[in-house]
């Protein structure tokens, strides 16, 4: 935006594509669009920096949610669980989750709850390996309950600090898989009282508005605690997290940027949004 | 209000004796939000707008049209407007061309599979290998992602279930492994390879030329886009980057099983040209589809 430009309906269709193109939503973006315009009648707008001033704040209201305790506070162990659809970017996430605990000299057992997909097992193990914490595994195609249970035993036994438990990826349209996810977190409480004590939700910065619908429905069947928004290191700006935050004013966490070990940081609503402007 | 978009759209129109250009132009407000609420791309969604206003001023106002048989028929004006909608979304995303492009049965025919991180590549291969062996061919797959964990024992776990040999040998660059996997596909009588890559973002420099290094090797005569459904409105910058870079042949919309939307399909074929040749329906090996405009135009405008 030419910054001393007036805040004119050219303005604000700029602005709109801006915000579209970064996958705010239309009911979100409107009603971004239409506080400038109403601010800019009213003369407490002037130019189009102004303007960017104005949606960036408001915008940073809106994910600037208050975060109770991530990787820890519950138990211990403090158990967390992972959940999302399909090729997200879960397990990838647990193992550069675990690698930060153990890095704090905290011990780390992990839950290869996805039972189902091929070699997902496997894909967790050498994540396991890398981040230095243990593995609890089942028979392909096993019961993911009889795992998770499993890890939770062998943390309480072990004094972990920290138990992460993955699941296999889902779409929230799949009732039965659901289901399953349910039944994963109940087993979690009766091993481990108060557990899960963090649902964390992985969601992909490339999606679209079908993310506000998965969180809607992830969150209904488990209880969402928190987000990790992943691929952000891509063009994709991941602007679905702030109708998620608008309306389920669930927090986003964690923010993926790349596929190694380190490639992870704790949300920054700050960065999240200056990056949405660029 | 809750139902919005093509509904009503139709609405509005419907049951109207006469209809002028603004309850058109109303009603394409309702279209466009719609459509930007399926993931279509924003320039898309202009463009599409624009094309289905010109049509509709024309044509709808008169509420009598011609139809397939050369006679003129009265129709509700909402009913034609649907129809406008509708034909012109299919019109869009077609024509429809499925096919792959085989070299003669002597010869290794190649498809290589690429796209984002976790799009739905590797079971897409197995997929792919399905069908084929389904239609008397004799795949055999290349696992050439030599950086995500068991990448290739997913690929294997996959040969096996489907009953297809997978080709792999540590250490070994992606670009050389294709071009073993010809050879070994020729010394045991297979007539296609399929060449699974690793996800990869379109502006990584150095993957990007990687896939450019596999293609210039092995020259696959099918290079396949795999594209989440759920894909939001990165998927223009994703499919004409790396069409531009390596030139796609055609793509593949994985996870349609679920209640995304789709509109990538009509971004990506809008801004590349490319058809979309199949629809991933789920998990297993069996949940491959050819692709039809029809049912995705119906899903796509809501
Ligand atoms: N560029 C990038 N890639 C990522 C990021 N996080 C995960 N990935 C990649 O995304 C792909 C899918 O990751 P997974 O961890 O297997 O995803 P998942 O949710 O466990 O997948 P399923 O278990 O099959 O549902 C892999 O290629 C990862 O390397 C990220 O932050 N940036
Ligand atoms: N529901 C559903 N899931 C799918 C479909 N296609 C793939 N998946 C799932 O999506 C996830 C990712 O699939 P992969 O085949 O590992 O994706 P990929 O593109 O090879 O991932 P990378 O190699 O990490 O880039 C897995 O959980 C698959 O089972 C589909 O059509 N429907
Ligand atoms: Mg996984
Ligand atoms: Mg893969």
């Amino acid at each position: 935006f030419g910054s001393s430009r007036d805040v004119d309906e050219s303005v604000l269709a700029e602005l709109e594509e801006t915000l579209f193109t970064a996958d705010i939503g239309v009911r979100t973006a409107a009603s971004l669009v239409d506080l400038a315009r109403e601010k800019a009648k009213k003369n407490e707008l002037r130019t189009a920096d102004g303007m960017k001033q104005l949606i960036r704040r408001e915008i940073e209201r809106i994910v600037d949610l208050p975060v109770t305790n991530t990787l820890e506070g519950g138990g211990p162990p403090h158990v967390v669980m992972v959940v999302g659809v399909n090729g997200a970017g879960k397990t990838t996430t647990i193992g550069k989750l675990a690698a930060k605990l153990t890095a704090q000299g905290k011990k780390v057992i992990l839950a290869a709850g996805d039972t189902f997909r091929a070699a997902a097992t496997e894909q967790l193990d050498v994540w396991a390996d890398r981040a230095h914490a243990e593995l609890v595994k089942g028979p392909e195609g096993g019961d993911p309950g009889a795992v998770v249970f499993e890890a939770a035993k062998k943390a309480k036994e072990q004094n972990a600090a920290v138990v992460i438990a993955d699941t296999a990826g889902r779409l929230h349209t799949r009732a039965p898989l659901m289901e399953e996810l349910k039944k994963v977190k109940r087993v979690l409480g009766k091993a481990i009282p108060g557990a899960p004590h963090e649902v964390l939700l992985v969601v992909d910065a490339t999606m679209g508005q079908n993310a506000i619908q998965q969180a809607r429905q992830f969150h209904e069947a488990v209880g969402v605690t928190a987000i990790a928004l992943t691929k952000l290191d891509g063009t994709a700006k991941g602007g679905v997290i702030i109708g998620i935050a608008d309306e389920l004013k669930i927090p986003v966490v964690w923010v993926g940027v790349g596929e190694a070990v380190e490639d992870l940081r704790r949300f920054d609503p700050k960065e999240f949004v200056s990056a949405l402007f660029d | 209000t809750v139902t919005k978009g093509f509904r009503a759209a139709k609405n509005r129109l419907a049951g109207k004796a006469e209809i002028t250009p603004e309850m058109v132009d109303e009603s394409l407000r309702d279209i466009r939000v719609s459509l930007l609420e399926a993931d279509v791309a924003f320039d898309v969604v202009k463009k599409f707008v624009a094309r289905v206003r010109e049509k509709a001023i024309g044509e709808v106002v008169q509420t009598t049209i011609t139809d397939k048989s050369g006679r003129k028929v009265k129709v509700s004006p909402g009913d034609h407007f649907v129809k406008i909608c509708h034909d012109e979304l299919e019109a869009l995303m077609g024509p429809v061309d499925t096919r792959l492009a085989f070299k003669p049965k002597n010869q290794v025919t190649g498809i290589m599979m690429v796209g984002l991180q976790g799009s739905g590549k590797t079971t897409t291969v197995g997929k792919l290998a399905t069908k084929l062996l389904k239609e008397g061919r004799r795949p055999l797959l290349v696992a050439a992602d030599i950086y995500r964990p068991a990448a290739v024992d997913q690929l294997k776990v996959l040969g096996q279930r489907v009953g297809v040999p997978v080709f792999h040998e540590p250490g070994v660059a992606p670009p050389d492994l294709a071009k073993k996997g010809y050879a070994q596909a020729r010394a045991q009588g297979c007539d296609v390879v399929i060449i699974d890559t690793a996800g990869r973002l379109a502006i990584d420099e150095e993957l990007m030329q990687e896939l450019e290094a596999i293609k210039k090797e092995v020259q696959p005569d099918n290079t396949l886009l795999v594209v989440d459904a759920m894909i939001g409105q990165d998927s223009v910058r994703t499919a004409a980057e790396f069409d531009r870079r390596i030139s796609i042949d055609g793509f593949i919309l994985t996870k349609l099983d679920g209640d995304a939307r789709g509109g990538a399909a009509l971004s990506i074929k809008e801004v590349t040209g490319k058809p979309i040749k199949f629809l991933g329906m789920g998990e297993s090996m069996d949940r491959l589809e050819e692709f039809r405009p029809d049912g995705l135009a119906g899903r796509i405008l809501g």
